[in-house]
Formats: C-alpha cells, sequence, structure tokens
C-alpha cells in the first residue's frame, strides 16, 4: 500500500 | 484506485470543463454583433462566478501537487494534476486579465475577503497535521482550504439573482466530485488495512456539508422545474 509520506490521490 | 475515486476524479474534472465552456461562451459572445439575447444576458449580467473562490482552488491545488515532479504515482495522476493546475490558473488568469471576461465579472459583488481563509487554515495546518515537514503541512492546508474554498462562491450565489445554468451545474459537480470522494474513503478504509487520513476525512466530510443547503436548493428547483435560487 502507499506508505504515508506521499498522498497517492488527487 | 476504485470507481468512487474515478467518479469523484471525473465529476471535479467535468465541474472544470463547464467552468472553462462558460468563459468560452462569454468569450464567443463579444465577437458577434449585438443584440444577440444570449450575449446580452450574459455580459450585462455577471456572470456569477467568483474570482476569490478561482483563486483560492488555484492555491489549493498548488499547494497539494508540490511533489507533482517529485513523487511520482501513475500517469493518470499527474495528468489531472497538470490540467487541475492548468484549468484553475488560467480561469483566475481569464476572469483578472481577458479584456472580454473580466467584464462579465461583478467585483462589487465578489466582496468575500478570502484572506480571512486562508490565514486560518494555514495556522490550523501548523497546528494539526500527519507529520510537520514544509510539503505534508502545506498539503494539509491545501486540505483545509478546499473545505471553504466555496464560500466565496455561495455567498455570490445568494447574491446573484438570475443563477446561470451552467453556474449551477459547476457548484454542483464541485459538491458532488468530494461527496464521491467520501465514498471512496469509506471503501479504501474496509478494503486497505492501513488506510487511515481523519485530516483528509474531516475535511472532506466539512467541504460537503458546506453544500448541503445548495444540493437542496439544486434539486429542488430541478425536481420543481424552477429557476435555481438560493434565498439571501
Amino acid at each position: 500500500y502507499i506508505h504515508d509520506d506521499y498522498h497517492d490521490e488527487l | 484506485m476504485n470507481i468512487f475515486r474515478l467518479a469523484g476524479d471525473m465529476t471535479h474534472l467535468m465541474s472544470v470543463l463547464v467552468l472553462l465552456l462558460k468563459i468560452h461562451t462569454i468569450k464567443s459572445c463579444a465577437g458577434k454583433s449585438y443584440p444577440c439575447s444570449l450575449c446580452f444576458i450574459l455580459l450585462e449580467s455577471s456572470s456569477g462566478i467568483s474570482l476569490k473562490t478561482q483563486e483560492l482552488y488555484a492555491l489549493v491545488f498548488a499547494t497539494r501537487y508540490l511533489d507533482i515532479f517529485t513523487d511520482f504515482i501513475s500517469v493518470y495522476n499527474t495528468i489531472m494534476k497538470l490540467i487541475f493546475l492548468g484549468s484553475s490558473f488560467s480561469i483566475v488568469w481569464y476572469i483578472r486579465r481577458h479584456k472580454i471576461v473580466r467584464r462579465s465579472y461583478d467585483k462589487d459583488q465578489d466582496t468575500f475577503r478570502h484572506f480571512f481563509l486562508v490565514l486560518p487554515c494555514l495556522l490550523l495546518a501548523l497546528i494539526i497535521n500527519e507529520k510537520f515537514t514544509f510539503k505534508e503541512v502545506l498539503w494539509t492546508f491545501s486540505l483545509y482550504l478546499e473545505a471553504v474554498a466555496i464560500l466565496p462562491q455561495l455567498i455570490l450565489l445568494q447574491r446573484t439573482r438570475n443563477i446561470d445554468n451552467l453556474t449551477g451545474q459547476y457548484v454542483f459537480l464541485l459538491g458532488a466530485y468530494r461527496a464521491l470522494y467520501i465514498l471512496n474513503w469509506i471503501y479504501r478504509y474496509f478494503t486497505e488495512p492501513h488506510y487511515v487520513h481523519w485530516i483528509t476525512w474531516i475535511s472532506g466530510l466539512v467541504q460537503t456539508l458546506l453544500y448541503a443547503d445548495f444540493f437542496y436548493y439544486y434539486f429542488s428547483s430541478l425536481k420543481n422545474n424552477v429557476k435555481l435560487k438560493l434565498p439571501a
């Protein structure tokens, strides 16, 4: 899963 | 990616396209000779678009997409970010600078001092954030600011006598996209074990709730087939 560092949503 | 988020992004994209269509309509109007009735209405009455909201949205995207060149997530993600950045800044430019479009902007009505929204959001982002780094604080700031960015537009709509369809649809789509994102967050909460982002969820919920009364008047105007009108 996407680790917290960056945000994968717009 | 899930269907709710895709639907949300498409709805958001639609809202931007509706606004660009409206600006294009105003522009093309001026080329024609009077008295084209639509042109007369468009150019004489205010466009009903709040420049303040557009400027806040440009700031939202500028502070949220700082990682556009550092963190590559997907082609879709990058393209959508470029579209939202490009469209929000060009809409601000059109309303401020374009010789025709700016005539349809009613700055006497669009008086919300949006600076009073920026500062509290920035202070709140400095206090409540997931991680105290430059990027994370600005990203959190963009979330808080987006939640309240629609306020100048909603207040302008209350003052605008006849809200034309494109403006009503623009605001509706803008509210609907965040409502779809809430469904996306619920879906991700149940399908991804570590996916918990309280700040995003609460900001998104506040943002959608601010549209509640607009949604009510929008749907009742659709149902009764009457012109959309917000009570002052």
